[in-house]
């Protein structure tokens, strides 16, 4: 039965493709099976990976192509089903169904995620249909927050707004903190990193350092494992997957 | 007549918001008349400034409420018209309207906007019927850009949605991109810098450097000219200002 993990915050640039791309490529390396579905205009997830797809959740949504038309194989054990611009229609398809609009997704995913350990969702930023649709169909959730003071006030924001669904479906539960751009040199992240820890020390993951290979990998389309195996982001990542895959041997 | 700029990027966490705030503090500062306006459901235009509107462009757009009692006085010469949560609902009329509904925004304003020298719109990352909205009311349009791999992606990305909005309507045109988080310790993001004055010399503003008073300055609802008035933050945004005031003597 397949593990659903939305990787979201409405705040923007925390680090939320980056984690899905890295946390996927890394269970995928650990021997599961993953389906990474990036529901989010902007289609960062596939470029990350050094992947074009000419079809993917839109195709999906619109059912105007099969599942197998849709997903690609991006590696080895890792699926790929893209977002992109294209997800900007489908929204305002979505918007417009007089009821029901919230289960589409869930809707759309239903035949197909039997074949997976882990299904990953990339999200946009900010609030809208697709997002609520993710919260709809996800069981777990997993925020990254960078380790600043307008993403902290985002994740108590984001927190209300994961409250208002939990009243219409109990399902989907919060499960990891992740805190990202932690930076050893400066004051401010470490200041707010222990204030994290002491609201949500139940949810609290290692977190992620700052550190420039995460924000190169991307143009040479490598995960962080493949562009830069030695580094601290690799190790900081490789800890993730230890922790959501529960299997203190992974990687 | 006033000058409506919205400060625009799909992409999340470059500095839009931050960029709006100063940019607008700085204008008012410098004598002119300005309305900052929050068109993103996460309303942290206001808590940079350390406000909290119980009313703003939600109220405005509903009609249930005059422009006056929508509008709040941020500074002297700097009034605020608040975002925040309840956009998602007046998002959702929008989107539902059969036609007209880009012009939303353009309506509501239309009474108010001879009261001030600048208009300036913060938006959220995304894309969605309210920045389409902005894009339909606003005459210039200025981008902040993070000097990363994936926000220069997002930069490319949006100037094509820019491009299909300029099909339907001439006015809104690219003035100016201004590269953030600039960092002279490191390679990669002036590297960028570089390649982004080539690309784009007609427009590529004065770079806003990375500096930890701007993510600090929010903590005490502060501009930075207020918080670290000395700093080279705040000559990076004095620079903005001028510029955008095409006023060599502004602040
Ligand atoms: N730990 C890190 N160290 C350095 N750079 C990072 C780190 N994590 C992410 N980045 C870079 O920071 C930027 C933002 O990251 P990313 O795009 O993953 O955030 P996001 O939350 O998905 O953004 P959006 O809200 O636009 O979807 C990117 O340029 C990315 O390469
Ligand atoms: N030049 C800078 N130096 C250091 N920190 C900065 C700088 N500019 C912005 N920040 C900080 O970076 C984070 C992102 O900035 P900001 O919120 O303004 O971006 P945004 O584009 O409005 O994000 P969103 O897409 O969520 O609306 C904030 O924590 C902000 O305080
Ligand atoms: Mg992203
Ligand atoms: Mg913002």
């Amino acid at each position: 039965k397949a593990r659903k993990i939305c990787v979201t915050l409405s705040k923007g640039g925390v680090g939320k493709t980056t984690t899905a791309v890295n946390l996927g490529s890394g269970l995928a390396l650990a021997g599961y099976k993953v389906l990474l579905v990036d529901t989010d205009t902007q289609g960062q997830s596939a470029y990350m990976l050094g992947r074009k797809p000419v079809a993917g959740l839109t195709e999906l949504l619109t059912q105007e192509l099969t599942p197998k038309e849709c997903i690609l194989e991006a590696r080895k054990n890792l699926w790929l089903l893209g977002g992109g611009k294209s997800l900007a229609g489908v929204k305002r398809i979505i918007d417009r169904k007089s009821f029901g609009a919230e289960w589409t997704l869930s809707e759309a995913m239903a035949s197909l995620e039997h074949e997976y350990d882990f299904i990953i969702m990339d999200t946009s930023p900010g609030w809208d249909q697709l997002i609520v649709n993710v919260l709809f169909y996800a069981t777990e959730v997993l925020v990254p927050v960078a380790l600043e003071v307008m993403p902290l006030h985002g994740l108590s924001e984001f927190l209300k707004s994961l409250g208002s669904i939990q009243k219409y479906r109990k399902e989907i539960q919060l499960k990891y903190i992740v805190p990202t751009f932690l930076d050893n040199r400066i004051k401010g992240p470490q200041n707010l990193y222990a204030e994290l820890k002491k609201l949500y020390p139940e949810y609290i993951c290692p977190p992620i350092r700052y550190n420039e290979s995460l924000s190169e990998a991307p143009s040479f389309g490598k995960s962080i494992f493949e562009f830069a195996p030695g580094s601290t982001a690799s190790a900081d990542y490789r800890q993730l997957v230890r922790k959501v895959s529960l299997n203190e041997n992974a990687l």
